[in-house]
């Protein structure tokens, strides 16, 4: 464990809080993709089938178990307790398009053909293209309430955060993972244009987040 | 292929 493991994954845990809390004090998912949660849901539940039959650590476990509970928490108060307020109309990414060609490559490339390998490739793959629902979403509502955008910060700095912590282990352990990095810095690039978008407008306290 | 990484990252 690193310094830019540990604050990604405190990061990636703010994130999903920061979400959450924003859904149920505000009683409200408009502006929340749904889709993307739901994707989220599929990825931690596709990576985290190993929480009971490998012990890494207390640390480990207790995330994983946090991750799962507050994934499928968030995916509840939009698609049960809130969902009058759900904007299916503006959340309208086609996710056959992701899962697809995820699915399909997680098969192609992997390090082994057995299901909990593929399931775990699928998760890596998946959690790339995860957000796109909801970064389509801002771009259709051609807005996002400051608190989402907040939600997406933490979201791309943890991701930020984990190629350090790929640089960081690579250096020291010798440690490379071609899937995961490959997969995330994937991932982390489709957070420039937000992160341009968010420091231009968002820091400069023009409180919501207005696309050009 | 090298399927000796350690999964254990989040």
């Amino acid at each position: 464990m690193n310094i830019f493991r540990l604050s990604g994954d405190v990061c990636h845990l703010v994130a999903i809080i920061i979400l959450f809390l924003k859904i149920w004090r505000s009683k409200s998912c408009a502006g929340i993709s749904g889709k993307s949660q739901l994707l989220f849901a599929l990825v931690f539940t596709t990576r985290y089938l190993d929480l009971f039959t490998a012990f890494i650590s207390i640390y480990n476990t207790v995330m994983k178990v946090v991750f799962l509970v507050l994934a499928y928490a968030t995916v509840s108060l939009i698609y049960f307790r809130f969902r009058k307020s759900y904007d299916s109309e503006s959340d309208s990414f086609r996710v056959e398009f992701l899962l697809v060609p995820v699915a399909g490559l997680s098969f192609l490339e992997n390090y082994s053909f057995t299901p909990l390998e593929i399931l775990w490739t699928f998760s890596i793959y998946l959690e790339s293209v995860a957000i796109l629902p909801q970064l389509f979403m801002i771009t259709k509502t051609g807005e996002a309430e400051s608190i989402t955008t907040h939600y997406l910060f933490f979201l791309g700095l943890y991701r930020t955060l984990y190629l350090a912590n790929w640089v960081w282990r690579y250096h020291e352990e010798g440690f490379f993972d071609q899937i995961a990095v490959v997969s995330g810095v994937v991932q982390t690039i489709f957070y420039c244009d937000f992160f341009y978008l968010y420091f231009t407008r968002v820091l400069r306290g023009s409180g919501k987040m207005t696309l050009p | 292929e090298d399927d000796k990484i350690p999964k254990d990252e989040l």
